[in-house]
């Protein structure tokens, strides 16, 4: 265990120790485990140097290193918490973490406004609104003229915009979530209860006996 | 239901073509 544990550390920057992992997120240590055995499989799909880079997270995501989607990359510099470019194991784990059934709702309703705050400003902006909106249309089928996105618009800020300030502040963000809760859906992925079993086309390899977290 | 009976996030949350599960399919 130590020796596998030194050798990962070596070939991993950012790898953490599996029980310190479960002990911060809702997964097991076997679950952090199986969780790493993933992660070397997607860290080592273009360049082996045990991290992911955007072009792996995008292989993993869309079987095409080279598709662009704007919620694919916000998500990617969300989970590349260091900013370095690049996501380590522990980044990996605890950000996917949020998604965790069992994650807290405080915790998802930040990521979902940071994940829409496009560039960080501290607001969810209408030209931010809108560039996600004219993105989701090139992505998907849905063709909408430019007067009918500007009423979804107004729509939305009249909705979500208390203050009518032209931007959406984490408070309003809270309050407009708590009476629209559907919105938070993507933010838990049910099979991340589970994942062993779920996911059973990774290899698992456990060497450490579960203990309860 | 049209989309302009929608706010954007509901549109955005529904559309959003990224399925975090495809991961876990690598």
């Amino acid at each position: 265990m130590g020796c596998f544990q030194s050798k990962a550390r070596r070939q991993y920057p950012g790898y953490e120790d599996p029980v310190n992992l479960a002990s911060q997120t809702a997964f097991s240590v076997s679950e952090v485990e199986a969780l790493f055995e993933l992660f070397k499989s997607i860290s080592s799909s273009v360049v082996d140097d045990g991290l992911i880079n955007k072009e792996e997270f995008h292989l993993a995501l869309f079987k095409n290193r080279k598709r662009e989607n704007l919620f694919a990359n916000r998500i990617f510099d969300l989970f590349d918490v260091k900013q370095k470019g690049v996501i380590d194991f522990g980044d990996f784990v605890r950000s996917l973490n949020v998604f965790h059934p069992n994650a807290s709702h405080e915790d998802k309703v930040d990521f979902s406004f940071k994940l829409y705050d496009l560039d960080g400003t501290g607001f969810i902006e209408r030209k931010e609104v809108k560039q996600m909106l004219i993105a989701l249309l090139c992505e998907s089928e849905m063709r909408l003229s430019d007067e009918t996105i500007e009423m979804i618009l107004d729509k939305t800020f009249s909705e979500a915009d208390v203050n009518q300030d032209g931007k959406i502040d984490k408070l309003e963000w809270q309050e407009f979530v708590s009476r629209n809760p559907s919105l938070m859906k993507i933010m838990t992925l049910p099979y991340l209860r589970d994942i062993t079993t779920t996911f059973p086309s990774f290899v698992f390899n456990s060497e450490v006996e579960d203990i309860a977290t | 239901e049209q989309p302009t009976s929608m706010n954007a996030f509901e549109l955005i949350s529904m559309s959003q073509g990224l399925n975090l599960g495809n991961l876990f399919d690598h």
